[in-house]
């Protein structure tokens, strides 16, 4: 999970960087 | 009629929707913006200056645009119906595998086959102005293989569900739900193969679509390739690129 930290949150963000 | 695979009519016009709605939601520019776009170019002052960057400094802008790319890829697949009820190792091993060819899919959008052209930064490149990156076969590659995607005149609908389809590849190694994978890979080329014939366009297209999967392999070992030989020369470099380019493209 360490290794892939940042794909994760992205995954479980339920705001993500596109509607920000 | 039944359709291939056993699915039915509504579940396939479910899955359009949901693929062509992300992709329409999740595509960095629309396609009225890129027409504005398309013939702001890069003057010979401004081309020289990119050409005469270091090879770091170039690497670098790069890889923080493909990481920017990358995380709209993330919310493409987010939004694919069914992808967020695989388990997260497959998730994370499908985007890992597939994002790179979902941008170079996405990137044909952003192709002007006129004057071979791409989007960069905001202003439309030659593949010279790529120079700094010391990498003119992987640039050179990326430019024909848009050139080549740009001659089968993929519609949005056609993009999102082709970039579904490449994305939810069952062949990707170390997956988990293999069948579930492939069951929805079946389910988005039947959307595939229904959009390409209310558009009555002819068989081939798909065929041609489908023979681009090779070339687009190809081009993601080569960026690879590219990028272990730039971290063995510039290893403090590749260290400072994005966490999210590292993680991904990371072994």
């Amino acid at each position: 999970k360490e290794k892939h930290k940042i794909l994760h949150q992205l995954l479980q963000n339920s705001t993500s960087p596109v509607d920000l | 009629n039944p359709l291939p695979g056993g699915c039915s009519l509504l579940e396939i016009e479910r899955i359009t929707q949901s693929v062509v709605k992300s992709h329409i939601e999740t595509s960095q520019y629309s396609t009225e913006e890129l027409k504005r776009m398309a013939w702001t170019l890069y003057n010979p002052e401004e081309t020289r200056s990119y050409q005469t960057k270091s090879a770091e400094v170039m690497w670098q802008q790069c890889a923080i645009h493909i990481t920017n790319a990358i995380q709209y890829v993330v919310e493409f697949a987010k939004r694919i119906s069914g992808f967020m009820d695989l388990c997260q190792n497959d998730q994370i091993i499908l985007l890992k595998a597939g994002c790179m060819d979902v941008l170079l899919i996405r990137m044909c959008r952003a192709y002007n086959p006129i004057n071979n052209t791409l989007l960069f930064d905001g202003k439309f490149a030659t593949p010279q102005f790529f120079k700094a990156l010391g990498c003119d076969d992987l640039v050179n590659a990326v430019f024909d293989f848009a050139k080549s995607l740009s001659r089968i005149q993929m519609s949005e609908e056609d993009m999102a569900l082709f970039s579904a389809a490449v994305l939810l590849s069952p062949d990707r190694p170390w997956l988990t739900d293999v069948l579930k994978i492939q069951k929805l890979q079946d389910k988005v080329y039947v959307a595939l193969q229904r959009c390409l014939q209310k558009q009555g366009a002819s068989e081939e297209k798909l065929a041609k679509m489908v023979s681009k999967l090779p070339i687009m392999k190809s081009i993601c070992n080569l960026h690879i390739d590219k990028l272990q030989f730039f971290r063995l020369v510039h290893p403090e470099t590749a260290y400072t690129f994005p966490p999210l380019y590292r993680e991904v493209f990371g072994s």
